[in-house]
Order: structure tokens, then C-alpha cells, then sequence
């Protein structure tokens, strides 16, 4: 995948950390201090759509070429999550219990074109 | 906001800067209390004795390392759903000479969505005296039609020294987790002559625990022929 940077327009993927702290949350969030809360932006114009080693299954890859080929139905692709990983969190219920959880695919690792 | 219900982070990036990042804010807010099923934000926690907080952590660690050694250690599935693992300190609640109510309480949130793996009540004894003392735990849930506590199980102990003593306490936690009101309450009776059988202070790293393991409900899934 690809990290945003300076003017790239292309899919791309954009970093955003949140402080807890800066939200107020750290009193009952006692780990981690911040959530990575990426997110995918930027074009996917038509020759991107399915390029090998993207997010494409053989269903998509073949979809990709039928649109290619025939300009009349070119859509673009959306540029979305290639790779996540689970935030792993713990906090204090509202009885003050300690609760560990991991919450899966809350983290985007990385972007590319359907 | 995304018009006509596209995704949630659309609308963000054709908004002034400043903004963007509340807009970001409000929305990592919003995703992670959604993914902990929580309405609001849960208010200011009493965090629990420093001293009882580490004790419960070393015991924890000691049990998961005695589970990895035994043979029959329960292996978790990789089912791929999400898990919690939920730390509970006792409450105090009425005692006597010679017995004492601990409350225990799970979260709606937790108790609503998820079903209990295992769960583990956790007592520290200060036997006074040497030799066998008999003891008895009994767990009480309150009763669906009215003010009163139902024995839910009833153990019987042979206390010979001072130290901890783990109870599995799985089954009645799990028959409580389907419940409105997802709590129970541990009573402690000890001989006459041995004094309360609880830590003088909540703040005593003595202080008594429920370690509980459970799993998101699988979601019913609907199969059409």
C-alpha cells in the first residue's frame, strides 16, 4: 500500500492518530494511549482497477478487465482497506470493571484499488 | 456527513481542515463505542486499590501460565470473534460475625452480547488458627420475581492455611450473563471463632476477584435455500 503524502492524489493511505487524552478519554481507557484511526482516500482511475497484488479476487480481477476493455461501461474503482489489524483496548465498564478486548479490523494497514 | 448513507469518513474530505479533524474525532468516538456497544462514554471509573490491582494481575498471569502447562488446557478456538476478558473486585455488602456478602457486577453491554467461556472467583483465606477449618461459599443471584437472592450453588471448603483459593464459578456466571441484571453476590461463612473472613480494607491486595473469559454471540445467520 501507499502512504499519503505531499500532493499524491492517488488512493493512498492517510494517517490519523487520536490522543485520548486530547479527547478527554484517558480516565477510563487506561491502554492504549491513542487509536490509529487511518483511513483510505485518494483516485482509483480505471488502469488501477485490479492491478495484480491489489485487493482483487480472480471475480474482481476478471470484472476489472470487462470494464477496461469496454470504455462505454468505465467506471472507477473504489479506493478501500487492502490490509487491517484489531485495536486491542483496556478500559473501565460502568462498574468499574476491567475489561480487555481486542476489536478486530479497527486499524487500516493499508490501501488499494477494488 | 455522508449524504444517502455512503460511507462515514465520505463527507470528510471536503471540509475546511480544522473541521476535518472534528469531524475524525466524532468519528473515531463513535466507531469505538459502537464496536464496545456502549450508548455514551462509561462515567468516571473508581479505579480499584493499586495493591489489589497488581495481586489480581499476578494471579491471573500464574493461572494462565498453570493452564498452559496442563495437557487438558482449554485451547480457544480461533473462531475469529471478538473476546474479552473481564477483571471484577468485590463490593462489600452486609456481613456478621461470621459471614460476609461480596457483590459482583458485569456490564449490560458485555453481559447483552456475549457468552461466558470460563470465569474464576478468586478468595484470600488468613486462617488464624492451624488445622482444617470449614467453610462455606455459597453464590446468590437475585430472584426474577422479587427482592430476594436464590442460592444459585453452594461449596464447601477445607481451609488448612492462609493463602488464596480459586473457585470456578463458570456455570452460575454464565446462567446470570442471560439475565436483565447481570450481577451476583458471593456469601462467606467461617467458623465462629475465626472473625471476618475478609480483608480489613477494599484497598487490602487481599481484596477478593472474578476473572471471567467470553466471547462475542456468534450472529444468527439466516441460511435460505
Amino acid at each position: 500500500g501507499v502512504d499519503c503524502g505531499g500532493d499524491s492524489r492517488m488512493c493512498c493511505r492517510q494517517e490519523f492518530f487520536v490522543d485520548f487524552k486530547e479527547i478527554g478519554w484517558e480516565d477510563w481507557i487506561i491502554q492504549p494511549e491513542g487509536y490509529h484511526m487511518n483511513y483510505c482516500a485518494g483516485l482509483c482511475p480505471l488502469h488501477m482497477a485490479g492491478a495484480p497484488g491489489l485487493a482483487a479476487s480472480f471475480h474482481t480481477a476478471v470484472l476489472n478487465r470487462i470494464k477496461a476493455a469496454s470504455a462505454a461501461a468505465a467506471v472507477d474503482s473504489c479506493c478501500v482497506p487492502t490490509q487491517r489489524r484489531p485495536l486491542s483496548l483496556l478500559y473501565y465498564d460502568r462498574d468499574s470493571n476491567i475489561v480487555k478486548t481486542d476489536i478486530p479490523d479497527m486499524i487500516v494497514d493499508a490501501c488499494g484499488c477494488t | 456527513a455522508a449524504k444517502g448513507g455512503g460511507c462515514p469518513a465520505c463527507g470528510v474530505a471536503s471540509l475546511a481542515p480544522g473541521a476535518q479533524r472534528d469531524a475524525l474525532l466524532a468519528l473515531a468516538k463513535q466507531s469505538i463505542l459502537a464496536k464496545l456497544r456502549l450508548p455514551a462514554r462509561p462515567s468516571a471509573p473508581r479505579p480499584p486499590a493499586r495493591g489489589a490491582l497488581l495481586t489480581a494481575l499476578r494471579r491471573m498471569r500464574a493461572q494462565r501460565s498453570d493452564a498452559a502447562a496442563s495437557p487438558g488446557m482449554m485451547l480457544r478456538d480461533g473462531t475469529g470473534l471478538q473476546e474479552y476478558e473481564i477483571l471484577s473486585f468485590a463490593e462489600a455488602g452486609s456481613s456478621t460475625p461470621h459471614s460476609v456478602r461480596l457483590h459482583f457486577r458485569f456490564s449490560q453491554e458485555v453481559a447483552g452480547s456475549t457468552e461466558i467461556l470460563q470465569a474464576t472467583l478468586y478468595l484470600f483465606w488468613a486462617a488464624p488458627s492451624p488445622g482444617a477449618q470449614p467453610v462455606t461459599v455459597r453464590l446468590l443471584q437475585p430472584d426474577p420475581e422479587g427482592p430476594n437472592m436464590t442460592v444459585a450453588s453452594e461449596i464447601r471448603l477445607e481451609v488448612q492455611r492462609s493463602g488464596w483459593t480459586t473457585l470456578d464459578i463458570g456455570a452460575a456466571v454464565r446462567s446470570l450473563f442471560g439475565q436483565d441484571i447481570p450481577r451476583f453476590t458471593v456469601e462467606l461463612e467461617v467458623p465462629e471463632d475465626w472473625g471476618s473472613p475478609l480483608p480489613s480494607e477494599r484497598s487490602d491486595s487481599h481484596w477478593p476477584f472474578v476473572v471471567a473469559q467470553a466471547r462475542a454471540r456468534t450472529p444468527h445467520r439466516v441460511h435460505r435455500r
